[in-house]
């Protein structure tokens, strides 16, 4: 069961929130 | 014989490009750059000369209504004064933790307050818990309570060195060290294009780099 293997904080940093690379996007 | 110099007016919160660049891993013209980005987003609503939240959301999501408790800690975190804008000289701060020459210690710093929902100097087991849901909210991921649980007991008991219940900024820094790519976030290599992006920032320039 590959989701219980996860790292909570690797899961949280996969949030568009914190994907500030969007801010460039034109 | 003195020479001419026309200063161009400025947007209420502007700063100096030198003394961010002083500041910063940012080069002045780098710093110019940042304010023509910085220009296209705080106009993108209310063409004031500050980023607002809904401005923020709609850079981030292309959707001003599109509320994110992420994205909420970034802004505040982005907020240094804490009057609910983000000022020129608080994004490029703020962004200068983003580049990928900054240490890797200020980018752990950053994720530590980022996570520390509730400004406790800890990462409580619940902070941890309602980030997680917060994140399977917005992704198409759907996952029992029972596995939530066991993620983040696992996650907690490896992060929790020192088995208190709660994660300091000690124990962060050695997590994040043997898992970096919880902070790969932390770095944006677009930054190190900044003037490439942005050529226009060579028509309002002030200095030669």
């Amino acid at each position: 069961m590959a989701p219980v293997t996860m790292n909570a904080f690797e899961l949280i940093s996969t949030s568009q929130g914190l994907n500030l690379s969007s801010l460039f996007e034109k | 014989m003195g020479c001419y110099h026309s200063k161009k007016a400025k947007s209420p919160g502007y700063e100096d490009p030198s003394i961010l660049s002083a500041e910063t891993p940012f080069t002045v013209n780098e710093v110019e750059a940042l304010h023509e980005l910085f220009k296209k987003l705080s106009s993108s609503i209310i063409d004031d000369g500050f980023i607002h939240k809904e401005e923020f959301q709609l850079a981030l999501f292309r959707n001003r209504n599109k509320r994110n408790l992420f994205a909420d800690r970034v802004f505040d975190l982005f907020d240094l004064k804490r009057n609910g804008v983000i000022e020129f000289g608080e994004f490029v701060r703020s962004l200068g933790v983003f580049h990928p020459n900054t240490p890797t210690e200020d980018k752990i710093t950053f994720a530590f307050k980022l996570y520390d929902l509730r400004q406790t100097g800890y990462i409580e087991r619940e902070e941890l818990k309602d980030m997680v849901v917060a994140l399977l909210q917005e992704s198409d991921l759907v996952l029992s309570d029972e596995v939530i649980e066991i993620i983040v007991h696992k996650t907690f008991s490896e992060a929790d060195a020192k088995g208190d219940g709660r994660i300091d900024q000690e124990e962060w820094k050695e997590f994040v060290l043997k898992n970096p790519s919880l902070i790969k976030n932390m770095t944006l290599p677009y930054l190190k294009d900044i003037t490439v992006a942005f050529p226009s920032f060579v028509l309002n320039s002030e200095v030669e780099d």
